[in-house]
């Protein structure tokens, strides 16, 4: 009965982690496999296809039929900011008024806006997967944000990893394949700031996880009870210690060959903290460096004092 | 905590509802 109860939850997460994020493992691999027959994605290389793809990168503007009724939702909730008013309000827009920067410097902040912007809506879309983890919203709020703000960057990275391969990696929601040279080719520190996503990710992709497995992972990395300032770890450790016999028993299941992937996988929960405080970082120096840069709200909320 | 965060208290909050991202 227990090994039941552990099966139901991992089909429960299974299915929220579908109903949650628009771009799955398997499609977005059958994408970077070709299997997708015509629908080719468009390949950014370099400044000029990096300026023609720009209409593809407005991620708010693409439809998605699966995910149509959340993104009827995410359209009406997007009164706020989106990385059009953030470059605008930044003054990206006219790039012949910005002083001391060229139209490449522009559009390369209007990427990062872009990628700011779609960060902010996976942030919103792991928290509905959150909070559809059994137990999770019944946990005190404080302990809710806090799970969320230092778990979040965790599971975006992780969620990352099926996007890339060792050449580069699909964004806009699967419509784009972006060169890992390219993006070593931006100037500094944006060159910098992938690079270790994509070294953990080919790492990362080689345990061969299928969707069903990373939502139990994700789980786990949201409930984990040693974040800073939580009022009550208790709860989250029990709610954490289902989701990992359940992540056990999933593993030896669907990868009975693969040796100690369960201890490898719990490994690199490790690696994630190094990289988010890496990023982090990164972004407190680009908030230094680069006078126009906006920060979106919400992920300044999760940086502001993180690591 | 939840006044340093509020658009992730906003979203842990409002379940269907839209919210300002």
């Amino acid at each position: 009965p227990e090994a039941a109860d552990l099966r139901a939850l991992a089909r429960h997460l299974y299915e929220a982690y579908l109903k949650y994020f628009p771009l799955t493992k398997a499609k977005a691999r059958a994408i970077l496999s070709g299997k997708t027959g015509d629908n080719v994605p468009f390949v950014i290389h370099d400044m000029k296809s990096l300026m023609e793809g720009e209409q593809f990168i407005n991620c708010s503007q693409i439809p998605i039929q699966e995910h149509q009724q959340q993104a009827t939702v995410l359209t009406a909730g997007h009164g706020g900011i989106t990385e059009v008013q953030m470059a605008s309000e930044c003054g990206l827009l006219e790039t012949t008024s910005i002083s001391g920067h060229g139209l490449t410097d522009a559009v390369e902040l209007r990427f990062f806006y872009s990628c700011q912007s779609r960060s902010a809506e996976a942030v919103r879309e792991v928290t509905e997967f959150a909070k559809s983890i059994p137990g999770f919203t019944d946990l005190d709020l404080n302990d809710q944000v806090t799970l969320l703000k230092y778990g979040v960057i965790e599971v975006l990275i992780i969620m990352m990893a099926p996007l890339m391969n060792k050449d580069g990696t699909l964004i806009s929601y699967g419509q784009i394949f972006m060169t890992r040279e390219f993006l070593k080719s931006l100037r500094k520190p944006f060159c910098q700031m992938m690079e270790p996503k994509f070294e953990f990710s080919v790492k990362f992709n080689t345990l061969e996880l299928d969707d069903s497995d990373m939502a139990l992972f994700l789980a786990v990395i949201i409930l984990s009870g040693d974040r800073p300032g939580l009022l009550n770890v208790k709860p989250i450790e029990q709610l954490q210690e289902t989701v990992l016999h359940s992540l056990e028993l999933r593993l030896k299941l669907n990868h009975p060959d693969s040796l100690q992937l369960f201890a490898k996988l719990l490994q690199k929960m490790t690696d994630l903290r190094q990289i988010v405080t890496d990023h982090v970082h990164f972004m407190q120096l680009l908030k230094k460096t680069e006078v126009d840069m906006c920060l979106h709200p919400l992920l300044q909320e999760i940086m502001k004092d993180l690591y | 905590l939840k006044e340093k965060h509020k658009i992730l208290h906003q979203l842990l909050q409002n379940s269907t509802s839209p919210v300002d991202l």
